[in-house]
């Protein structure tokens, strides 16, 4: 069975894709079989970002270790009910396939809440959760005190992982490592970085997440979409920028962070 | 019959939310009556940003302009077709009421495809588009060749726009001023920066909608959102820091660029 790696957040722009992505380049640089999963059928933005490294790949001459990629449609179903059992009925299929022939499967979840991304979710060994360094992001987390920055209380994703975790128990008795990393961190503003450093370590304590460092804004992370290249296929030793190796390192980071059973394969 | 200005882009965390918020207040500073809808009952950003506010304004006793603020709820019905009926009585029932006694409404679309979403943007007089200075962004606008940057067709969200206008001319007669926003513009890459101001000049031309300058990346913009406040509530002539200054001519360039029907009202 491989180990399934899940991006999710309900909060729309948070880095869910670009965080998949780098992940995914890691994973098979490392040489390990890796499968993807898109969750969100509409935007596509995962799929598209796989196309578009196999169209560069072709048309540059250029071999790129690529994921087994499959994405799952939407379900046009008359009644919700009946919607809902197609969706499970393809997930599992597609999940079964590819877990039977990779060693990870990473699957990105859209930036809402769906019946799919919940299916994601429960099957997650790894959960990982980025987050744009602010308190409209942190909001769907947990709610905090204007004045003190005290958590008043979970919200609606918290609650959703909560549950999720639950469903993965029941199911087969496993548990979900759930990682929230900050994403897009700036160069900047310290005082609002710190504000939000502590509520994420008090909030780390209460509903039981671990922190990853995270990835700093970096234009290395967006600008190679169109050919579906990351800043794993450069070449070391080119003319790297600072911002290039620091990006480099803060992707390692996140995977060391993961402490994925990467011996075990 | 007032105003109407929609926030819309299927793309996730492209700053709908922020830049919503940032007209409301606008619109209230010079006075006018503004009626705000989210349309993202689950998030609730706006909704948030908004109780916030009045929370802040209540325990510091300082009396804040407030949008009269109302949230269009999901349905929960049995079948497709009736959720999708329920939810366009509610929400036409909402915006009659928000239309009747004020200036403007301002309405705050969820980062992904849904029935509400696209009933917004069937009745928007100006549509805003904030986008994240990215091709991942960019994506959902059009599709364009990796090598040369040349626009290969429009993609899904310039799509839903286009069927919303037909449906707006079909209704009413009336048309849709849609205006493209980048938004957390970077200081720094020059290159990703030049490419993407080409395609969506390009792209402007080609499927109609009018650019604006849009918001740079400031801390401003985000870091009061536990007490609603923004940065037109701060008096002038305190601690402005270059960028709190440059965050306000922004945000009034916006609000020129949008042409509204000001001297009207
Ligand atoms: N570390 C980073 N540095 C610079 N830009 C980034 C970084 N991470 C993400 N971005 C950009 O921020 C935007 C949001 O990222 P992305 O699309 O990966 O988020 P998402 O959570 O998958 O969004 P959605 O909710 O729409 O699925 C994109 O324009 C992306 O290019
Ligand atoms: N100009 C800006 N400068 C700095 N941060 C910004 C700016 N605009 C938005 N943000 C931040 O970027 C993130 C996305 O913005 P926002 O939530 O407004 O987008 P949205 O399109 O409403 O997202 P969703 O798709 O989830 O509804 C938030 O964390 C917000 O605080
Ligand atoms: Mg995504
Ligand atoms: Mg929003």
């Amino acid at each position: 069975r491989a180990h399934v790696i899940v991006l999710g957040n309900e909060k729309g722009g948070s880095g869910k894709t670009t965080s998949a992505m780098h992940v995914i380049a890691v994973l098979l640089q490392e040489g390990f079989r890796v499968a993807s999963m898109d969750l969100d059928s509409r935007q596509r933005s995962l799929t598209r970002y796989v196309e578009n490294r196999a169209a560069w790949s072709q048309s540059n001459g250029v071999r790129l270790a690529m994921p087994d990629h499959q994405v799952i449609e939407l379900s046009d179903k008359e009644t919700v009910a009946e919607r809902q059992e197609d969706e499970r009925e393809r997930f599992q299929a597609g999940l079964a396939r590819a877990s039977a022939a990779h060693d990870f499967v990473v699957i990105d979840c859209p930036g809402s809440d769906s019946f799919l991304s919940r299916l994601g979710h429960a099957v997650a060994d790894t959960l990982i959760t980025p987050m744009n360094d602010s308190f409209v992001d942190f909001d769907l987390l947990a709610r905090v005190d204007p004045q003190t920055y005290e958590i008043k209380g979970p919200s609606v994703y918290s609650e959703m992982v909560w549950e999720s975790r639950k469903r993965r128990a029941m199911a087969d008795g496993g548990s979900i490592d759930w990682v929230v990393m900050r994403n897009r961190l700036s160069m900047l503003d310290a005082k609002n970085k710190r504000r939000l450093e502590g509520v994420l370590e008090a909030l780390a304590d209460r509903i039981g997440f671990r922190l990853a460092p995270g990835f700093g804004e970096r234009v290395i992370f967006r600008e190679m979409f169109p050919s579906g290249l990351t800043l794993l296929d450069l070449k070391e030793g080119g003319a790297w920028s600072m911002s290039h190796v620091a990006a480099r390192a803060e992707v390692r980071q996140l995977i060391e962070t993961l402490d994925l059973p990467l011996a075990e394969m």
